[in-house]
Parts: C-alpha cells; structure tokens; sequence
C-alpha cells in the first residue's frame, strides 16, 4: 500500500511540469525510502533521474516497493484540476491498476478524489551511477535558463568551457555568434546567486540546445543548480530539492 | 559539423 501526502500539489505539480516534456511514459518507483524515476527521452539523448525523499512528504508509507506506470501527459490533465495549495495524496494498493490522487482544501473542507489508469511500461534501466567528474559548477538556475535560451535563437549546439576562473558559453550558428561569460563569484547574503567553480580539469563540450532547453525546465525546482562535466562523457545537471533532486543526463556532441 | 552521441555509447543497460 502506497499513502503520500504531499503538503501543497503545486510541488508535485512542478516536478512533473520540469520534465513532462522530455519523457511522456516513465515508472514512478515507490520503495519505503520515497520515490524514484529514471526515465530516458525518446532519441536516447537525454535521461531524467528523479528522487522524491519521504521527507518531501506530510506523511508517506510505502511497505512494499510498488511500481506505478505513468502517462505523464494524462498526469499533467490530473494535476491541473486541484488547486495549488491543496493537499494532494498519492494512494494506490500493491499490485495497482490505477493510482488514486486527492487534492484536499483544508480551508473549505472540498475533497476532490481522481482515479489515473496505470500502464505497463518496460524501460531500459542505464548504470549512470559513478561517474568522476573534471569539474562542477554551481550557479543560478535563472542564469543557466538565460543562457540557454538566448544562445538557441543562434545555433542549434551550445559549447561550454570550463576553466579555472571562468566558464564561458558559446554558440556559432549562421547568423553570427554569440557568447556568455560568468566568473565566480559569492555571494553571502543570498547564496542562490553564487557561481563556484570546482574543477580538476578543464572541460570543452557541446550540447545540443534543443535538449539543454528541456532540462532548463528545472528552473522552477530550485533557485541554484550545478553542472558537473568531464571529457567525451553526459554531462550532469542538477536540481535539489529539499529531500531529494531532479538530475538530468545529456550526451554531448562531438565534431565529426 | 557536430554529431550528436547517444546516452547507450557511454551507459550499460542494467
């Protein structure tokens, strides 16, 4: 038996907005410790890996693990229909064919209850776990979105070059080019607004902007995130959440 | 010209 309560729909309703887009059928896999997704996109260019700790939770039991199979598009249609600061509840038996969600207004004593039917899904599980990375940065996650989103109106590939004091985007498309350089930088006050570089190497990679544009939709998780590269190999971008994260993998590109 | 690689070039299927 599966009963989690999150304390406000809209943080569930944030997690799936950051990635209903990449993937749109994933295994939600709830074990007593929380819950968990990993989940590759079509193209096999861009994995989602989720954590949702029992410490996300009002309240959270799960004895057995349970796997729930999910339409993400049609979760998406069920999570519109409560309202962002209901309660909403994840209930479903042991071997479910559906997963029950409550959004419940504490205020005006409403219940709203709805049945989402559940989908056999077989995906392919990746070993990404144990990757040493040259180096990690941390920064802004408005920054990385704004970047991101100005250099796509230029090129379809976005480089990114780590040093040890700077880390400069770059993008080289028909119209012109176009670059971005931040530099370290701490600030004490608000530490969401610092940019560190940690770095034993330094990394020269492109991505493909129409993925890097996907996984931006993190931005609403967490005000800082970090990146963490290392030669010819994914790269890791990352969003914490209070218990838990929401990481995205990307495989670069490469000159041919 | 970039070419982009796949995520099955550098993870092994568990």
């Amino acid at each position: 038996m599966l009963e989690a309560k999150f304390e406000q729909a809209a943080f569930f309703k944030k997690i799936i907005d950051a990635f209903k887009d990449t993937v749109h059928l994933c295994n939600f896999n709830c074990s007593p410790s929380g819950i968990t997704v990993q989940a590759v996109d079509d193209s096999r260019v861009l994995l989602v890996s989720l954590l949702i700790g029992e410490d996300s939770f009002t309240s959270y039991r799960c004895d057995h693990n349970i796997t729930l199979g999910v339409d993400l598009t049609a979760l998406a249609k069920v999570l519109k229909c409560g309202n962002n600061d209901d309660t909403l509840s994840l209930v479903a038996e042991d071997t479910p064919e559906s997963v029950l969600i409550v959004f419940e207004d504490t205020q005006k004593d409403r219940i709203s209850e709805y049945s989402l039917k559940l989908i056999d899904i077989e995906s392919d599980f990746l070993d990404i776990d144990d990757i040493e990375y040259d180096s990690v940065v941390n920064l802004p996650s408005s920054d990385f979105q704004k970047v991101a989103r100005d250099l796509s109106q230029l090129s379809d590939s976005l480089a990114i070059v780590v040093t040890k004091d700077t880390i400069k985007f770059e993008a080289n498309g028909d119209i012109g080019t176009g670059s971005v350089i931040l530099k370290p930088f701490t600030d004490l006050e608000n530490p969401q607004n610092t940019v560190k570089v940690e770095l034993n190497k330094p990394v020269l990679l492109s991505f493909g902007l129409k993925y890097l544009l996907d996984v931006v939709k993190g931005s609403s998780l967490a005000p800082a995130m970090s990146v963490k590269l290392s030669e010819k190999t994914p790269a890791l971008f990352e969003y914490k959440l209070p218990s838990g994260y929401l990481r995205f993998y990307l495989a670069p590109k490469f000159e041919e | 010209k970039m070419k982009q690689s796949s995520l099955l070039s550098f993870f092994t299927k568990r």
